[in-house]
């Protein structure tokens, strides 16, 4: 039980993060076309960090995710 | 920048100042605001304005959660401020996150810091991938003038030089790793991880990860200094000793360990020694060794006390590795010597040098 949870955290986490800062939409995509955007958009963001692209939510990905940071998004137009 | 080069159409810009954190004095705050805007003006022609009243370019405020630009904060931590690019009503305006705590020091977060990145983006600067760019989206704390080569080129391409200034002295960009010329300033064992210190930076090799991970050293270690000359890992004690100039500083993982930075003359070494270039612990005989200049010592970790008959020659000991080392580390019966951008691989045992490598083959070049 615990273990799904903390899966579960670190995904909610990662999607927050994703949308926020990589421009990810909200709301329900269908659920096969929502992980491969989600894994899209992870790729793009290990790219920006120079991190090892892989598009899955690997440690390093998660540590970048939890770094006190701007809240500027760090791809697209800011409004 | 952000798309269409959003930037403002005149060199001139107004701030205010809205409200005031409890967290500093009012005057720490004016303070790290205009220290600010001066790390943008000194490099362009901008120059900026304080005003008291009505409505300025760039309006100032703290506050938390949702502060009435649908763009709500988080808490503490996470989310420290932003800012919206160049334009008319709420462009330019810069928010800070009242739930986090403001600071004019290393403690996080130092708010001169944080305004000055999130001036660059009321400026029309975008982020930066490069770690050692103020315009990097995550938060760490350095001292000294904060712009990269990265940022100046990136604020002078929207607004020009500053016609009466000098060139300023830009903070080094981070080191690239497959550059044939990269040397080390020092490397060490952590934890089964081995720590590739150059710079404001280190690199992170574990075993598991094909790629070297590259981190701010003050992004982890706050209170390390920029540079690090040399670093060993005392395995029995679980520490790394850090050494810069004439101090030194003992690291239980990510902590600091109480006592310390001490001075390195406190292992035995006479005062005429100013710096050590590269240290090193032999697992096997419990030695901790100490390079300076052509010289090296041998440190008894059991006793606490430098070995008799040191000194000794580097050249003589450890036969065609040169007589100057910028860094060394042992794996496996085998010491690794770093000068300059070469690396030898030396035979403890046999006494002979059995390969020699560029000194980024480690990092997979």
């Amino acid at each position: 039980k615990p273990i799904a949870n903390e899966e579960k955290d670190k995904l909610l986490l990662a999607e927050k993060y994703l949308r926020r800062y990589y421009d990810m939409p909200a709301g329900l995509q269908g659920e096969r076309k929502a992980s491969d955007l989600m894994h899209q958009k992870i790729r793009e963001m290990q790219a920006f960090f120079r991190l090892e692209v892989t598009g899955k939510l690997d440690d390093n990905t998660l540590e970048v995710m939890e770094m006190a940071r701007c809240g500027v998004p760090d791809v697209a137009e800011y409004n | 920048h952000f798309p269409r080069d959003l930037k403002w159409k005149n060199t001139n810009v107004t701030f205010r100042i809205l409200n005031y954190t409890p967290d500093l004095r009012k005057a720490d705050v004016d303070k790290a605001v205009r220290n600010a805007f001066n790390v943008w003006s000194r490099v362009t022609p901008l120059r900026f304005k304080k005003l008291y009243e009505g409505n300025a370019d760039i309006m100032i405020s703290f506050g938390a959660k949702e502060h009435g630009d649908f763009n709500p904060f988080d808490g503490p931590e996470g989310l420290l401020a932003h800012a919206y690019p160049p334009g008319n009503g709420i462009g330019g305006d810069t928010h800070f996150d009242e739930d986090e705590t403001w600071t004019k020091d290393f403690h996080t977060f130092n708010l001169f810091l944080v305004a000055a990145h999130e001036f660059g983006h009321a400026l029309g600067m975008a982020h930066s991938s490069d770690p050692g760019s103020l315009m990097y989206p995550v938060y760490s704390y350095g001292k000294g003038y904060p712009l990269s080569e990265d940022d100046i080129k990136g604020i002078q391409s929207l607004y020009g030089e500053n016609p009466d200034h000098g060139r300023v002295k830009p903070k080094p960009d981070a080191p690239t790793k497959c550059d044939p010329e990269l040397s080390f300033d020092a490397i060490t064992e952590l934890r089964g991880e081995t720590i590739i210190f150059k710079d404001r930076f280190y690199w992170r090799l574990h075993p598991q990860m094909p790629e070297p991970e590259q981190t701010l050293i003050k992004s982890t270690w706050p209170e390390l200094p920029n540079q690090v000359d040399a670093a060993y890992e005392n395995p029995e004690k679980d520490i790394v000793i850090i050494f810069s100039g004439i101090q030194m500083w003992a690291l239980n993982g990510y902590n600091l360990v109480e006592g310390y930075p001490k001075y390195i003359h406190k292992l035995g070494l006479p005062k005429t020694v100013r710096k050590i270039d590269a240290a090193v612990n032999i697992r096997d005989t419990g030695k901790t060794l100490l390079f300076v200049d052509e010289e090296y010592w041998s440190y008894d970790e059991e006793k606490g006390t430098m070995d008799s008959g040191y000194p000794r020659s580097i050249e003589n000991d450890f036969p065609g590795i040169g007589d100057e080392v910028d860094a060394v580390a042992y794996h496996y019966g085998y010491l690794y010597f770093y000068h300059e951008h070469i690396q030898f691989e030396y035979s403890y045992s046999s006494r002979k040098v059995m390969r020699i490598m560029r000194a980024n083959s480690i990092l997979n070049c």
